[in-house]
């Protein structure tokens, strides 16, 4: 449905946004190489059925997305490595791994590996983006591609929301994924302040600062 | 198979 079409291609717009601004500027400065590498384990963990993919939308989707990831740490780790400032990405993701994992251990829906796999990257990824806040905190400031990116990274997972209500109401057979749902609501939450300065600052053309 | 172990979301 539209909702959840939408969402995907805000991903997608998201991770080109990073893309752009990374390559563009030649710097990955503002950037969180933590919340990076959490995004590229949450692909592997979720993606683990790629060879088996029924529809070839999720397929080129999960494609571009584990692609992408790989390149923009390339360019992070690698390429822009200079302008990376390991002082300033200095959120603890043990206790975000720790938190995913404890998750995937106690409330999967089947003990299998995909499954428990499956349900560790659903957590991890709805606390994944909490380092690049948290560097934007420090930095109390972020470029305006970086703030869009963020934006648009958000707006991907809370637009699954509509999504899944609409399926709820629409599709009879359809079993509320209550894993995907609370991680995805706790998700946009995070993004709640964020959102809101982007709301008022970046729409206003503001440079994003936060108060 | 159950629903939960078709996941045909991203």
């Amino acid at each position: 449905n539209i909702f959840r079409v939408l969402g995907d291609f805000s991903h997608l717009a998201s991770i080109f946004i990073l893309l752009h601004k990374i390559q563009q500027l030649k710097s990955c400065s503002g950037i969180s190489f933590k919340s990076q590498v959490l995004y590229m384990l949450v692909y592997i963990t979720r993606y683990l059925d790629l060879p088996w993919t029924s529809s070839p939308y999720n397929f080129i989707f999960k494609v571009l997305f584990i692609s992408s990831e790989l390149y923009i740490i390339y360019l992070m780790a690698r390429a822009y490595k200079p302008t990376n400032d390991p002082n300033l990405d200095t959120f603890h993701v043990e206790f975000l791994l720790g938190f995913a994992g404890l998750l995937a251990l106690l409330f999967p829906y089947k003990y299998t590996i995909l499954e428990v796999f499956w349900a560790f990257s659903i957590w991890l990824e709805s606390v994944a983006i909490l380092p690049q806040l948290f560097m934007l905190q420090r930095t109390g400031e972020a470029e305006a591609m970086t703030a869009h990116y963020i934006a648009a990274l958000g707006m991907y997972r809370a637009l699954y929301i509509p999504n899944w209500i609409y399926r709820y109401f629409s599709e009879p057979t359809h079993k509320v994924d209550t894993i995907a749902v609370t991680a995805g609501i706790l998700q946009t939450i995070l993004y709640s302040d964020f959102f809101w300065i982007y709301y008022t600052k970046v729409m206003r053309g503001e440079k994003f600062k936060l108060p | 198979k159950g629903r939960y172990f078709v996941k045909d979301e991203l």
